[in-house]
């Protein structure tokens, strides 16, 4: 299940949005022991002016990203805005069977988005 | 056959170079697995801050509870139970050996052991009721033969299960997995003709796969 993604203009500010999956709508249900989804979330929002400059607490903006806004306010032909991406992940652990019958556990690195940065 | 698309690309970046074909009937989850699932699951592990006091972050690619590097765990059930002949009884006068086979064709080359912990469970045969003292069990490579080679170890009680450790004695700490690890094993009493039977055998195996590990990272300053 997804927030919904929000189109035009009103997108908002770049940020992380809720995004479950579940196993059993990958039909993965039948192996996998645990946990029965995760939330994965995802990036979406714009980076323009005062975005980029991302909340109070947030991750801090590149220096970059903050140029290539400023670019784009005084010469929006240029380089495109800068993009909303992850800026800090967590992993997960799943338990599941294999195909030799072993019970297995692994951990897998960067699966949920924690927050969402411009870049 | 392997699934189309995406999936097929998704399940190879999680290790996974086929679909597992689905939980078999008779394979409960050990609690051992359990408890380290809940112990790596970040949201368990946080919901419990006996498990993980606030503010404290998990080791990435570290087993806590088993104190050993490692992103994989699995719990392998011997594969010889079922070919092995019913126990001679004791009277025969020499306890039986057993041969044990793990399959461990799952495990990847780049895969690097980091414990690898037998797990036998005793069944005391009727006429060691009662038998006090400790036993002796013998491990080595099937076909070495139970002669100096391998590992022994004293064992107080068949009450609970007996782990033997096979890294650095059966198994060379740096080489990796061999697709079927085949052991011959025997448990030995002082007084002779007692006997015990085994009644289950699995190997717990932590292995490190280093290309889905981050370095640990410096927080930033």
């Amino acid at each position: 299940e997804a927030e919904p993604p929000v189109g035009g203009g009103s997108v908002g500010a770049c940020r992380a949005r809720r995004l479950y999956v579940s196993f059993r709508e990958v039909g993965w249900h039948r192996w996998v022991i645990a946990p029965r989804g995760f939330l994965a979330n995802y990036c979406q929002g714009k980076c323009a002016l005062p975005a980029v400059l991302s909340e109070p607490g947030g991750t801090p903006a590149l220096n970059h990203a903050v140029l290539r806004t400023l670019m784009h306010a005084a010469a929006p032909g240029t380089a495109g805005l800068p993009c909303c991406v992850p800026a800090r992940l967590s992993p997960i652990s799943v338990l599941f069977f294999d195909n030799s019958d072993n019970v297995v556990l692994r951990h897998y690195e960067d699966m949920v988005v924690d927050e969402c940065g411009c870049r | 056959p392997a699934p189309p698309g995406p999936a097929a690309a998704l399940l190879q970046a999680l290790g996974l170079p086929d679909v597992p074909r689905g939980a078999p009937r008779s394979r409960p989850v050990p609690p051992v697995m359990w408890r380290l699932f809940r112990r790596r699951d970040h949201r368990e592990a946080r919901a419990d801050p006996r498990r993980m006091p606030p503010g404290a972050t998990l080791l990435p690619c570290h087993v806590e509870e088993l104190g050993v590097a490692g992103n994989i765990v699995r719990h392998v059930l011997d594969r010889g139970a079922a070919a092995r002949p019913p126990e001679p009884s004791s009277a025969v006068g020499q306890c039986p050996e057993w041969t044990v086979v793990f399959d461990l064709s799952a495990v990847e080359p780049a895969e690097r052991p980091s414990q690898a912990r037998l797990e036998l469970r005793f069944a005391a045969a009727e006429a060691t009721v009662g038998t006090t003292g400790s036993w002796e069990l013998s491990v080595a490579p099937a076909g070495a033969g139970l002669g100096p080679v391998g590992l022994r170890q004293v064992v107080p009680t068949l009450g609970l299960p007996v782990r033997a450790e096979l890294l650095g004695s059966i198994w060379a700490r740096n080489a990796s997995a061999p697709r079927s690890l085949r052991l011959t094993l025997a448990l030995r009493h002082r007084t002779p003709a007692v006997c015990a039977r085994l009644a289950e055998a699995s190997l717990l195996l932590v292995t490190l796969d280093q290309r889905l590990c981050h370095p640990l990272a410096r927080p930033r300053r």
